[in-house]
């Protein structure tokens, strides 16, 4: 059979499915390959209906019978398409360094009821892209305040 | 026939995972 996102499982949940070659005769259970493109965490439940499978009679060609050896035994671990921890590794070479003057005014009014690890973190960011935000009203910077009017 | 998730299971932020599946 092949196994397809059903229209339900796409309208309900922002995951992504792919269509997979599954024999039911093999296992009790199929495996499917799904990824979650967004930042937050999906929780699927048991007995949630995913997806519709077809027959298919008549296989022309199989690219891959079955996962790699090191990733089969891996089966149900989730595996990061994303890696974070290089921008988290070099946020830490900021951290207790002293906050550019042209950023203390807006440190001061974003760690207002902050603990003191997440004021720490605040503060390393702002040193870390300090560069980004405009020194005075003749640096430009990368990013700048503008007024306009909305008709 | 109905494609149903074997057991519960949490897909963290960008992430692919392989999910067990019941074929109905």
């Amino acid at each position: 059979y092949i196994v397809q996102p059903s229209n339900y499982f796409k309208d309900k949940y922002k995951l992504v499915m792919a269509s997979t070659l599954v024999d039911i005769n093999k296992l009790s259970t199929c495996k499917v390959r799904v990824l979650n493109p967004m930042d937050v965490e999906v929780t699927l439940r048991q007995k949630a209906d995913v997806g519709r499978e077809e027959l298919i009679k008549r296989i022309v060609s199989v690219i891959a019978e079955e996962e790699p050896e090191k990733v089969k035994q891996k089966h149900g671990q989730l595996r990061n398409v994303f890696e974070v921890s290089s921008t988290q590794t070099k946020l830490h070479q900021f951290m207790d360094q002293p906050i550019p003057d042209h950023l203390k005014d807006l440190y001061e009014k974003s760690v207002d009821d902050k603990s003191q690890e997440q004021q720490r973190s605040v503060a390393a960011l702002l040193c870390k892209f300090g560069e980004a935000f405009s020194k005075n009203e003749w640096d430009v910077g990368l990013t700048n305040v503008a007024e306009h009017s909305i008709d | 026939k109905r494609v149903t998730v074997a057991d519960d299971v949490k897909i963290s932020g960008l992430t692919e995972a392989l999910l067990d599946v019941y074929i109905e």
